[in-house]
């Protein structure tokens, strides 16, 4: 089972 | 600014290839070039695209100005350009409108518009520069192939690269499908290429959905690049000539 990540996880608000 | 672009075909084919994507974007000019970059409604996946200044002959931009613009306006606006019209971009310094002349080739035919610009207080995120673990170079068409092939299986694919190829498999209701392709160089062609360069193997699952929708951009590209590190965001990248491009990243399933 996995489910969806989000890209703002990863890639910081500049 | 002023842009000028020997065939409107490129910023047709990116307009069309985003704006399932992202509705309401800033196309971010500057003296380097043309920019843009935005995240989905629903923050799985971010599009960035760089139109060098060098794409454009010539390229004039004496002031950073971001354009807000809604793509479905503006893919109305493009549909009246022939893909081997000239196209310039022009703006003011503090614009309301974006002005876009399409002149034929061969014809005396001249057309302008002018699209009404919006407010688009949008986000910026920082792309960490990566050092990929795993980079997949292969046909464009090829990929969006397997994509289209797989969604039928499944809503999402594992993406696995070691040093003997790129796999990618889907399990579905109806039973498993994967398919492999395996690094190899066409002398005659090197468009064909499959080009595996890795530092170690990954394995990542993704949403079928987002690939299929990233495959929208083919046309601009013979070939794709996959660049992949485990617990990362996949990045999709067509590259386009002067040192343009156009990426996608995609935030991966992760385990529950």
């Amino acid at each position: 089972k996995t489910k969806q990540s989000g890209i703002t996880s990863f890639f910081g608000k500049s | 600014l002023e842009a000028r672009l020997e065939a409107a075909d490129l910023f047709k084919k990116v307009v069309e290839a985003i704006k399932d994507l992202v509705q309401h974007c800033n196309f971010d000019c500057n003296d380097s070039g043309i920019a843009l970059q935005a995240m989905d409604n629903s923050h799985v996946a971010l599009v960035s695209m760089m139109l060098t200044a060098d794409t454009f002959t010539p390229f004039r931009c004496d002031r950073n100005i971001p354009l807000g613009i809604d793509l479905t306006s503006l893919t109305k606006v493009l549909r009246a350009a022939q893909s081997s019209d000239i196209l310039t971009i022009k703006s003011e310094d503090a614009p309301d409108v974006v002005n876009l002349v399409f002149e034929g080739k061969d014809q005396d035919r001249i057309s302008e518009y002018d699209l009404k610009l919006m407010d688009i207080d949008q986000e910026h995120l920082g792309i960490p520069d990566t050092e990929y673990a795993a980079t997949a170079s292969m046909p464009a068409a090829d990929f969006k192939r397997i994509c289209s092939d797989l969604l039928l299986i499944s809503e999402a694919v594992s993406i696995e690269c070691t040093k003997e190829g790129i796999t990618f498999k889907a399990e579905g209701d109806i039973g498993n499908g994967s398919v492999t392709l395996r690094q190899h160089s066409d002398l005659e062609n090197s468009d064909k290429n499959v080009d595996i360069s890795l530092t170690e193997p990954v394995a990542l699952s993704f949403s079928l959905k987002y690939l299929t929708g990233f495959c929208k951009a083919t046309g601009l590209s013979n070939q794709v690049r996959l660049c992949l590190s485990n617990d990362v965001p996949l990045m999709v990248e067509y590259a386009l000539a002067n040192n343009s491009y156009l990426r996608f990243y995609l935030a991966p399933k992760i385990g529950d």
